[in-house]
């Protein structure tokens, strides 16, 4: 799902994951089916580093929480907890 | 230089508010910044003169719309020119100070969560924590920093000396007996060292896998294990880094051996010890405490509780203390009518369990005692079958070789 447009702000999945470090760049070029796996996984990871239910799915909740006010940084999902301290 | 493990040698770092969002204004604006650097030997340069007299500045601060997200914090450290780039608060959202809760973001947690990127953190995946990505409210009228913040700027930047442990070794003193009142010798422990003395030779930090705990609690989704002065943190059954810490470096004032401990339901943490309760929140200890237990509930046991359960699927929580049990109501400050009742309607748990907590899922109750633990099905009023099982290995993830063998000689990490 590129973008939800029930209210009245449309949020762009793929854009948010990408600005706040979920989904790599590159990462998106690819076939489509593979294209569906790399977003699933990248939703997932939000969803484990949010302590959310990991579905991998863009369920409501996935959705209220992207819509929350939140800090531009991205966040660093696959850094090990230590390297997670140090910027 | 966080990055690169440099020291920063000059006590001062000079920074700069350069513009203000007319929803918080001004002064509150400044306000709210000021206080969230005021901890730190940061000098304010009025913007204005440093742009006419050139003074440089290291950080400069501004607003910034930047993808219309609230904040972006960018510092970069370039001695021989101005900062060339922005740490800088965004107030595209609704903003301000001394917010009620779901009412907006109040300026200064802004200001503390940025700052803290400045200072080299990351954002936390501990939702308690202010470096958590998204923004939730917090008290500011007497704001402290969360445990978890508090870790990982520690972790940067070291422990505050005063909390240094002593560099010189520790004497490795025989074990002796202590009159003790606590529950545990009633339960013939093996002998305690004296109050003011480490348990065990070298560097007195125990070895979680020498079991022997005072009691067990779930916060907040984590395990923590009380044992003597110290106390683990776990996760998914694996030590934190950096425990066993010292309780009274957390919680200022919490004696050692506590009996038990839970969280209520607003989320202070409640500790027992003989005829005592403390309350904290996060690390603060609560004024007018330690009260003693009567006040707490006239009908629960004077000397004390062996542990207690908080039971959120009811809103209960229960105090256990020998063959009997409580139900006690947080609202009205009194335990229900009818308790105590009998241990065995909580039938296969035995008398005096040292630790207890609900499952996340709400159907199970554990119970820990010495180094066992029992899983209550909370539908059949029963413990499963297959219990009591093995605290150690279960929990703590110690392999059988460790169980008992540490602490003659061979340490291994768990620690």
């Amino acid at each position: 799902v590129v973008s939800v447009c029930a209210e009245d702000r449309t949020l762009m999945v793929e854009t948010w994951l990408k600005t706040y470090g979920y989904l790599l760049p590159h990462a998106i070029r690819t076939s489509d089916l593979w294209q569906e796996t790399v977003l699933q996984a990248a939703v997932a990871s939000m969803q484990r580093f949010y302590g959310i239910p990991v579905t991998g799915r863009l369920d409501q909740t996935t959705v209220e929480w992207m819509r929350k006010p939140r800090c531009g940084v991205p966040d660093h999902p696959h850094a090990s907890r230590h390297q997670r301290k140090r910027r | 230089f966080a990055l690169t493990g440099q020291k920063w040698r000059d006590r001062k770092i000079s920074y700069s508010i350069s513009n203000f969002t007319p929803k918080v204004g001004e002064k509150d604006t400044q306000r709210a910044i000021r206080r969230a650097f005021g901890s730190l030997s940061w000098l304010e340069n009025l913007c204005s003169a440093s742009a006419e007299d050139g003074m440089k500045v290291l950080v400069l601060l501004g607003h910034l719309v930047l993808l219309g997200h609230l904040g972006h914090a960018n510092i970069c450290y370039c001695p021989c020119c101005w900062a060339e780039e922005l740490s800088s608060i965004t107030p595209v959202e609704q903003q301000g100070l001394k917010l009620p809760p779901s009412s907006g973001n109040d300026l200064f947690l802004v200001a503390v969560h940025e700052l803290g990127h400045a200072l080299g953190l990351e954002h936390s995946n501990d939702p308690s924590a202010i470096m958590a990505p998204f923004y939730q409210y917090m008290d500011t009228h007497n704001f402290k920093l969360p445990l978890d913040d508090l870790q990982g700027i520690q972790k940067i930047y070291g422990v505050p000396t005063a909390m240094m442990e002593p560099t010189r070794p520790l004497p490795t003193l025989p074990t002796r007996r202590t009159p003790s009142t606590s529950k545990h010798d009633r339960h013939s422990r093996p002998p305690r060292p004296p109050a003011d003395r480490p348990a065990l030779p070298g560097n007195g930090r125990p070895n979680i896998c020498d079991g022997n705990f005072n009691t067990v609690a779930f916060f907040r989704r984590e395990m923590f294990v009380f044992k003597d002065r110290w106390f683990w943190r776990l996760r998914n059954n694996k030590v934190q880094e950096g425990y066993p810490m010292q309780i009274d470096q957390f919680w200022k004032g919490l004696p050692p051996r506590i009996d038990a401990t839970y969280e209520r339901p607003d989320g202070k943490f409640v500790f027992f010890k003989g005829d005592k309760y403390w309350v904290f929140k996060e690390v603060t200890a609560e004024p007018g405490y330690p009260r003693s237990l009567v006040e707490m509930g006239s009908t629960l046991p004077k000397d004390g509780i062996d542990t207690a359960l908080r039971w959120e699927p009811v809103g209960k929580t229960y105090f256990f203390k020998g063959d009997q049990y409580w139900r006690y109501n947080e609202e009205k400050h009194t335990t229900d009518p009818g308790y105590p009742k009998p241990m065995a309607v909580w039938k296969g748990i035995p008398d005096a369990p040292q630790g207890a907590f609900i499952s996340r899922e709400g159907h199970y109750t554990y119970f820990y005692r010495g180094k066992e633990y029992w899983k209550f099905d909370n539908q059949k009023l029963a413990v499963e079958p297959g219990y009591p099982k093995s605290v150690l290995r279960d929990w703590m993830g110690c392999d059988q070789s460790e169980v008992g063998r540490s602490g003659k000689g061979n340490r291994g990490d768990r620690q």
